[in-house]
């Protein structure tokens, strides 16, 4: 059995790496830290036009997320980038060149899905250390598969960790969960040691 | 206090000072 | 006594949950998840004059929150819509039709307010499932009462759950905790059952 005190530091530690961006380790990726979306090759954003934005009861525009929602924190259901069908890219710029570690893939829970599945979510991808921005193809950092029977959080550690630092990376999502039509991105975060 | 007093116009939304939102064609993804 | 692995495993399920939203419920109210405020019938916009937005020294207008902040999921002091008097009126439309079995609201905790009370907090509330957004009364889901001596997120169940599914909701604030001018809402949740 624990102590009340010893209770009371589980609770405290817990409540501290939750505070820290709920990983404890820097996202180099983050948008507000200074990373940023370089491009999405090819993919298309999913534009369904339903989100109609007016001023003084006249209609402005058609509102859809950008691919910046993927480097920022707000993981609410509807705050992701949707791009069309199961394949999509997604370049993006450090904030400072490192050795990639890890990467961390999120998604909204089963729980607060309205439809109660996520089959939008991604499944399998890969992702890629770029030299630059328009490198076609980059050093496989590895492949992975966001479980949607997982956590919403999951994290992926590489296998081997790369000689050269990079300062661009390419997420590379092969495939869904299943939505015929879109696979949605809530965010996505990029760990590693930064180059001395 | 009743809601049917349709006092003011419906669509109050005319010439608010805000932005509105609405959603015209199904949920977003 | 129990374990330290039975001590985490409460702590991890508590901030499990606590990340859901705090509920772990579907909001169909919240607007990124396709909810969107449609009317205040009556209620009128507290306008306090006192948020004042200037660019290049120029002054603009007097900011206030929309009553969109209703159906958003930031709380903190002063992201609430706030409405003349003690008696008003939020018509929302759900992200989709349900059967509604609970609302939550939720108003910032007193250790927060400035003022160290609650006063503008509402009281005596119903919820009406309506079938158009013009309908006059509709469908009386229940009448409630939030406790400015309770918990900052309170959650009210229906009685009985309706046959007819709502897309619909009116919010009709009845009283508040004592303000004499005005009423805050800082966020309106609406969970339910959606139509098979």
């Amino acid at each position: 059995g624990i102590t009340e005190a010893q209770a009371r530091a589980i609770v405290n530690n817990a409540l501290k790496l939750y505070s820290q961006d709920k990983t404890g380790l820097v996202d180099f990726a983050l948008e507000s830290g200074g990373g940023s979306v370089l491009s999405t090759r090819c993919s298309e954003t999913y534009e369904t036009k339903t989100a109609l934005l007016s001023l003084f009861g006249v209609p402005l525009w058609y509102f859809s997320q950008s691919p910046r929602v993927v480097i920022q924190p707000d993981i609410h259901p509807g705050n992701c980038w949707a791009f069309r069908g199961a394949q999509g890219y997604l370049v993006v710029r450090l904030s400072m060149a490192v050795h990639p570690t890890a990467f961390t893939l999120e998604h909204i829970p089963k729980a607060l899905s309205p439809t109660g599945n996520i089959t939008s979510a991604p499944k399998d991808f890969a992702v890629y250390g770029l030299e630059s921005e328009y490198q076609e193809e980059g050093l496989l950092l590895g492949q992975f598969t966001y479980d949607q029977d997982g956590e919403s959080l999951q994290m992926f550690h590489v296998l081997k960790r790369p000689e050269r630092a990079f300062q661009i990376v390419e997420l590379r999502i092969l495939s869904n969960w299943g939505h015929p039509e879109y696979t949605c991105l809530y965010r996505f975060r990029v760990h590693g040691e930064p180059i001395k | 206090p009743r809601s049917g007093d349709l006092c003011c116009p419906p669509t109050w939304l005319t010439w608010t000072p805000y932005l509105v939102l609405s959603y015209v064609n199904g949920p977003p993804p």
